[in-house]
């Protein structure tokens, strides 16, 4: 990527990285489409032997062979029989029954992850400059688990299966399915042996939002990773008949229209069809089109389809409203002509000027990329929320991360629309997703890997989560774009990852297995359901309570009952333990909480821990005692640690039902 | 009646593997043969689940569910890019 090192603190800070030679002893395993080994973000000049450790190989099929591997790419695999005996034999003639990734997903998030630098890389002159993953020295492993139909789960579980036999550090999976209870969640499952062997498997939160409740990938032992933007914008300028001017975005690379302005038309009115308005394909009437700008609205299909139909009807160039549930979100795309997409209310004031005007006109021009674009980041609307529909106690996502107009590598088998259509073919592509997000976090993940070999998965995860940061230098609290309005630790979790602070957290919340069997427990789980997930033969101890509130995570949600037919003065009490473990100098650590409601009040015991060893454990407990309020009712606050150097923070989140 | 196959996900459970049974694979075939004849393993699981993958049917999953070692038979689920 070209601009999220820099906006992320890593092109500041090298010093206090871990030397590259760390680094390339870890290797994350990227289960998606596969891999496109050509692409310069798999140069291995300058790295060394692959780490003794590894097992993996460079499985031959078609179109690729062993030499499709080096040492900066050291493994590619792929898992078909699911998917086969579902959809029958692969079509060769459409993609390869081998590791090759002919989709471009699979290159995007392995090099954002972990791709070499790559100096004067850019989207048709977009974004240019030197592309980088998150842990450039890092290996890569692919695990080819996703084709043309989709990825099946049993292609998954042989993918982590084979990621765990050989050896990887980190596993980042950009794709979700439906939410199911952990013990019938297939990829739950399988991320729990990962964990449990020591692998931190980092997940996209999914693409829901801004509808609460959206999220996927929600199991405690999962890195949930939600989406937040760049200071980067690339505009595209609108130019009406009236002589008012508004700012869009668009990657559109080819020849631009003139500056004579030309008739526009919205796609409802120039279509048989009742949703003409989406431009799908078939709707457009030619003759209502030709010559002309074409008004969509977003949604029903994909934003760049909306263009091809609009060519392919005879227009000279589209304007790309986003509908009220996507706000002014502004995602940028690889036109396949003249667009600018806008927000909402821009989109409803060129709708007005349409049909105010018998012969409406206006132009579009693209401009250059923009950066120190404020405020930023910004929750992006996309991005799935919380609470978490399996587990409320359990606070998600767990942070986000850039996954907004994110360039990255490509592969050289699709356009960077991928429509069919579109001959052109990139070296790197701008898209848009929370799988975006989620590599770049698998990538910082490796580098903590490497500075902290011994670490667990859970603290690992716990260093980005608490170190993650929820307000603007400025003091405000990160917007989300979806409204215009602060957004909640429903969206962003623990909030912004920070890889700088995350090097050096202070203190970590650590969990091992027997936390989560724990967990389980809480959750009123049966032998079999445990063994489900944990393979371990166990029984929760019909003696001991256990509680949600009492397992070790790096956040604190805290699910309320309302009292039904009750006044005011009705409270309730609920306590939380938590264990923070040393992992800096001896310290000692003062408690802070602020918080936005008064009526719960929040004591934390002891206010003070002193910590005189690494790796010394402390507890304490937060009692919340709360009124009872409306259901449906959020407040937020914040806990934090602080020793004078290290703030060890944990976002709240009370939701009254 | 011939009922539609889907692909199940079965999760075993090698504590109660016949002390008969020379290994697991041996173990988790009889158990599928015992259901269905044609069924065949796609893939065995060893690091992330104890089990395998097949294609039953309705009927032929339940019936196997019901076996004993067998701790769950879960529906595949599709999954999407994001």
């Amino acid at each position: 990527t070209t601009r999220t090192p820099e906006f992320l603190g890593l092109g500041t800070s090298e010093a206090i990285f871990p030397a590259s030679d760390k680094v390339s002893e870890v290797v994350i395993g990227v289960l998606d489409t596969g891999v496109w080994p050509e692409s310069k973000s798999f140069d291995d000049t300058g790295l060394g032997p692959v780490p003794a450790s590894w097992k993996g190989e460079c499985q031959v099929g078609k179109n690729f062979n062993s030499s499709s591997c080096n040492r900066k790419l050291i493994g590619a695999r792929f898992f078909s029989e699911g998917y086969e005996r579902s959809f029958g034999p692969i079509d060769e003639n459409v993609e390869s029954r081998s590791p090759r990734d002919e989709e471009g997903h699979g290159t995007h998030t392995s090099t954002t992850a972990a791709g070499s630098a790559v100096a004067d890389a850019s989207l048709f002159g977009f974004a240019s400059g030197t592309a980088r993953g998150m842990a450039t020295t890092a290996r890569v492993a692919i695990y080819k688990v996703c084709w043309l139909g989709g990825c099946f789960g049993t292609d998954i579980l042989a993918g982590i299966e084979q990621a765990i036999k050989d050896g990887v550090n980190v596993l980042s999976l950009s794709i979700g399915g439906s939410l199911n209870d952990y013990s019938k969640d297939t990829v739950a499952i399988a991320a729990f042996a990962a964990t449990a062997n020591g692998i931190v498997v980092s997940l996209s939160a999914g693409n829901g939002g801004p509808s609460s409740g959206s999220l996927a990938n929600v199991a405690p032992w999962m890195l949930t990773v939600g989406a937040g933007t760049l200071d980067r914008d690339f505009p595209a300028y609108v130019s009406l008949g009236n002589g008012q001017k508004y700012k869009g975005v668009s990657l559109y690379g080819g020849k631009p229209l003139s500056d004579e302005l030309v008739p526009i038309v919205y796609g409802r009115n120039a279509s048989n069809s009742t949703s003409g308005n989406l431009c799908l394909p078939g709707s457009l009437v030619p003759g209502k089109v030709a010559g002309k700008i074409v008004l969509c609205d977003r949604g029903g299909n994909a934003r760049a389809q909306k263009g091809q139909v609009v060519k392919d009807a005879g227009g000279l160039g589209m304007i790309l409203s986003n509908t009220e549930s996507y706000g002014e979100e502004l995602v940028a795309d690889a036109h396949v002509l003249p667009t600018s997409t806008v927000g909402h209310k821009i989109g409803d004031l060129i709708k007005a000027y349409i049909h105010s005007e018998a012969n409406p006109t206006a132009t579009i021009s693209q401009g250059s990329t923009q950066i120190g674009i404020q405020p930023s980041p910004v929750v992006a609307a996309f991005s799935s929320r919380g609470p978490n529909p399996i587990t409320p106690e359990i606070l998600k996502p767990d942070l986000i991360a850039p996954g907004v107009n994110i360039l990255a590598g490509w592969t050289g088998a699709a356009a960077p629309t991928g429509l069919d259509n579109d001959k052109r073919r990139v070296s790197f592509n701008i898209i848009s997703g929370t799988s975006m997000s989620c590599p770049h976090v698998s990538g910082l993940a490796a580098l903590i890997k490497a500075a902290q070999p011994e670490w667990s998965p859970a603290a690992i995860k716990s260093a980005l989560m608490t170190t993650a940061y929820s307000t603007y230098k400025n003091g405000k609290t990160i917007e989300d774009v979806a409204t215009g309005s602060p957004s909640t630790p429903f969206d962003y979790g623990a909030g912004h990852v920070d890889p700088v602070a995350a090097l050096d957290p202070g203190l970590v919340y650590d969990a091992t297995v027997e936390d989560y069997i724990s967990f389980l427990c809480a959750l009123n789980y049966s032998a079999e359901q445990i063994k489900s997930v944990t393979k371990k033969d166990y029984t929760c101890d019909s003696t001991k309570t256990y509680s949600l509130g009492d397992f070790n995570y790096p956040s604190f949600a805290v699910p309320l009952q309302t009292a039904l037919g009750s006044g005011a003065g009705v409270s309730s009490t609920v306590r939380y333990t938590r264990t923070l473990t040393n992992v800096g100098a001896p310290a000692t650590y003062k408690v802070k909480v602020s918080s936005e409601i008064s009526s719960v009040k929040i004591l934390v015991q002891p206010e003070s821990l002193s910590f005189n060893e690494a790796y010394e454990k402390k507890t304490y407990t937060v009692t919340f005692t709360a009124a009872s309020l409306p259901s449906g009712t959020t407040s937020f606050a914040r806990l934090e640690w602080s020793d004078g150097k290290h703030i060890v923070g944990s976002p709240i989140a009370f939701s009254w039902t | 009646r011939q009922q539609a196959k889907r692909t199940y996900i079965v999760q075993m459970d090698k504590s109660h593997k016949p002390a008969s049974s020379d290994d697991h694979l041996n173990w988790y075939d009889s158990s599928l043969k015992f259901v269905s004849d044609s069924a065949d393993m796609f893939y065995t699981y060893d690091n992330v689940i104890s089990g395998f993958s097949t294609r039953l049917t309705e009927e032929e999953a339940q019936l196997l569910e019901k076996q004993p070692g067998v701790l769950s038979v879960l529906p595949e689920i599709r999954y999407e890019l994001h």
